[in-house]
C-alpha cells in the first residue's frame, strides 16, 4: 500500500453536495461512488441525479432514509441508467420517479460488492485502490459537532446511521486516518470532508463498505 | 420565530456549547484529534439531528476474506 492515497488527486471525485433537510446520505454515497467509478474507468467526471435514486429505488424511503445495499441491489437489478444531475436536479425532498427512454444517455452499473472489512482495513485499503472510492456507513452521532482533525473517539461501531463515500487515506503521520466525503455542504467539516482514524474500526467505518463497478 | 421556537433554539445552542466542551476535553492528549465546535447544527438538539441527517440503515454483510474475488459476486 502507498501510504497516502486519494483519488481527488487524479480528479475522479465530484465535488462536495449539501443534502439539506433530507434524509438522502444513503444516495449520496452512492451516487458519488458510481460518478467515480465511471471517471476512473476513462470517460468524463460529471454529477449524476442523485434525485433519480432518492425518487425511484423502490426498496429505500427516499429523504426519510435508505439503504447504500439496497440501493445498489436495485440498480444492479433494473439496470437503470443515472442520468446527468442537470436533467434531474435535486429537490431536497422525495418526488415521483420520472423515467426516461431507453434510448436516453446514462450510466448503469456493471456489478457492486458489499462486505463488512472490520479488523480488515488494510484489505479495505486494497479495494479502495482497486476499485475507487468506498461507499461506507458510520455512526455519526457525534458529526454534529465536528469542525476539522482526526475522529478518534466519541462514536461506536454496529450503530451505523450515516452513509458516505470514503475517497482515500493517509498514514503518513503518526495517526493514519481515512478521508471522508460527507453530504452536509463545504462549510461542514475540512471543506466538507471528515477524517476518521483508520484500523479500529472507528464510528463502524469498516462494518459495511461497497465497491461498485461500471 | 416565535418566542417559544427561539427559546428552543437558545437551548439547543446551549447544550451544543456544553457538548463541545465534552468532547473537546478528549483532544488535548494528541493535536492530530477531531476539534468540535459551533457549525451550522449548533441550534439542533442531537435528537432533532439525528431524525433529520441520520437515516441510513445498515445492512448484515458478508465478512470480507482475502480470497474473494469482488467482482465476482453480485454481477448481473
Amino acid at each position: 500500500l502507498p501510504i497516502r492515497f486519494d483519488w481527488r488527486d487524479k480528479n475522479v471525485v465530484t465535488k462536495v453536495r449539501n443534502q439539506q433537510m433530507c434524509g438522502g446520505c444513503w444516495a449520496f454515497s452512492v451516487v458519488g461512488g458510481i460518478e467515480s467509478a465511471y471517471a476512473i474507468k476513462g470517460e468524463s467526471l460529471e454529477d449524476l441525479s442523485v434525485q433519480q435514486v432518492i425518487d425511484c429505488s423502490y426498496n429505500n424511503f427516499g429523504c426519510s432514509g435508505g439503504s447504500t445495499v439496497n440501493a445498489l441491489n436495485w440498480l444492479n437489478k433494473t439496470q437503470v441508467r443515472l442520468v446527468r444531475d442537470s436533467e434531474y436536479s435535486f429537490k431536497a425532498q422525495t418526488g415521483l420517479c420520472h423515467y426516461f427512454s431507453g434510448s436516453h444517455a446514462g450510466v448503469s452499473i456493471k456489478g457492486y460488492s458489499s462486505y463488512d472489512f472490520s479488523d480488515k482495513e488494510d484489505e479495505m485499503a486494497k479495494v479502495l485502490l482497486a476499485y475507487g472510492p468506498l461507499a461506507v456507513i458510520v455512526d455519526a452521532i457525534s458529526w454534529q459537532d465536528y469542525l476539522g482533525g482526526i475522529i478518534q473517539h466519541h462514536c461506536s461501531s454496529g450503530e451505523a446511521n450515516h452513509a458516505v463515500l470514503i475517497t482515500g487515506f493517509d498514514k503518513t503521520g503518526n495517526t493514519p486516518y481515512w478521508i471522508v466525503r460527507n453530504s452536509w455542504g463545504t462549510s461542514w467539516g475540512v471543506d466538507g470532508y471528515a477524517f476518521v482514524k483508520m484500523g479500529a474500526n472507528i464510528c463502524g467505518i469498516a462494518d459495511s463498505v461497497s465497491a461498485v463497478f461500471v | 420565530d416565535s418566542p417559544e421556537r427561539s427559546e428552543k433554539r437558545s437551548a439547543a445552542f446551549r447544550e451544543s456549547l456544553k457538548r463541545h466542551r465534552y468532547l473537546n476535553s478528549f483532544s488535548s492528549r494528541a493535536n492530530t484529534s477531531a476539534i468540535y465546535g459551533i457549525n451550522q447544527f449548533s441550534h439542533l438538539f442531537p435528537e432533532e439531528f439525528r431524525a433529520i441527517y441520520l437515516r441510513s440503515k445498515p445492512s448484515q454483510l458478508p465478512l470480507y476474506h482475502k480470497e474473494l474475488k469482488m467482482p465476482a459476486t453480485h454481477m448481473p
